[in-house]
């Protein structure tokens, strides 16, 4: 059904069905952790996390119905915000560790033993406590999750599409309202809450340019085996931004 | 994007 068809309710449960199982790494590392031996495992747990975000995003209603070049563009641009708001919200109970896959925690001092990485480890702790702060919702967390994904990119490949995208997005809109008008807050307290929600993508749009950066300087340096599906991404996001 | 428009494009099981 189209978006417009359902409810808020109705597409919220919607986006709850289409959340992703928790990816195992499946290997414990061996300590002493080192650069190499951390970078391997974030980026398999990332190839593996990739299959299953294509599959969620083909579970959000509407999303199907855009053009497939579209469809590709907005998830090559996506990918790494959407990954790193799966970290933040896996990691809001467990604060000072970031919960890459339920075998894989990290702390900031275990991460910092690859270089580059404790800005960026410090910027996603930093949003992570801002989210414990807010004491986000699951409802609100899908929500938002679908946001990145149809927010990622204006530019699509015919009017048709970006208008179509628009309704999309105010059906999704019209949900994280609904979700954020079921807490007992006042109508002053519920738009300020969207606000502070809203102001969440623009931190982890930023931490997602950091860590692509960081990505790109790491398989120059050779640091890391990039798998296929991530080193598509990858090159996607270093074609578009040069 | 050949890997991505290939898991696009396969229908769910």
């Amino acid at each position: 059904p189209q978006p417009s068809a359902l409810t808020s309710e109705q597409l919220i449960e919607r986006l709850m069905e289409a959340e992703p199982p928790g990816i195992y790494l499946m290997k414990d590392m061996k300590k002493p952790l080192t650069e190499a031996k951390v970078m391997m495992s974030l980026t398999n747990l990332a190839d593996k996390e990739l299959v299953h975000m294509i599959t969620w995003a083909k579970k959000i209603p509407g999303f199907v119905e855009l053009g497939l070049l579209d469809q590709v563009h907005l998830l090559e641009c996506c990918w790494l915000e959407v990954q790193m708001v799966g970290l933040i919200w896996r990691s809001v109970d467990h604060p000072g560790k970031l919960i890459f896959s339920p075998d894989l925690s990290l702390s900031r001092e275990e991460g910092s033993c690859v270089q580059g990485f404790v800005e960026i480890f410090d910027m996603l702790l930093a949003a992570t406590s801002r989210v414990r702060e807010l004491k986000l919702q699951r409802e609100e967390y899908v929500c938002l999750k679908a946001m990145i994904l149809l927010n990622s990119n204006m530019c699509l490949s015919s009017s048709e599409s970006s208008s179509k995208l628009l309704r999309l997005l105010d059906a999704v809109t019209d949900a994280l309202v609904s979700a954020i008008g079921k807490t007992v807050l006042t109508f002053r307290q519920q738009y300020t809450r969207l606000a502070h929600l809203l102001m969440l993508l623009s931190h982890i749009r930023h931490v997602s340019n950091k860590g692509m950066d960081h990505l790109h300087c790491m398989k120059m340096k050779n640091m890391v085996p990039l798998y296929d599906l991530l080193l598509e991404m990858l090159d996607a996001h270093i074609m578009h931004s040069s | 994007h050949t890997k991505l428009l290939q898991l696009l494009t396969t229908k769910p099981e």
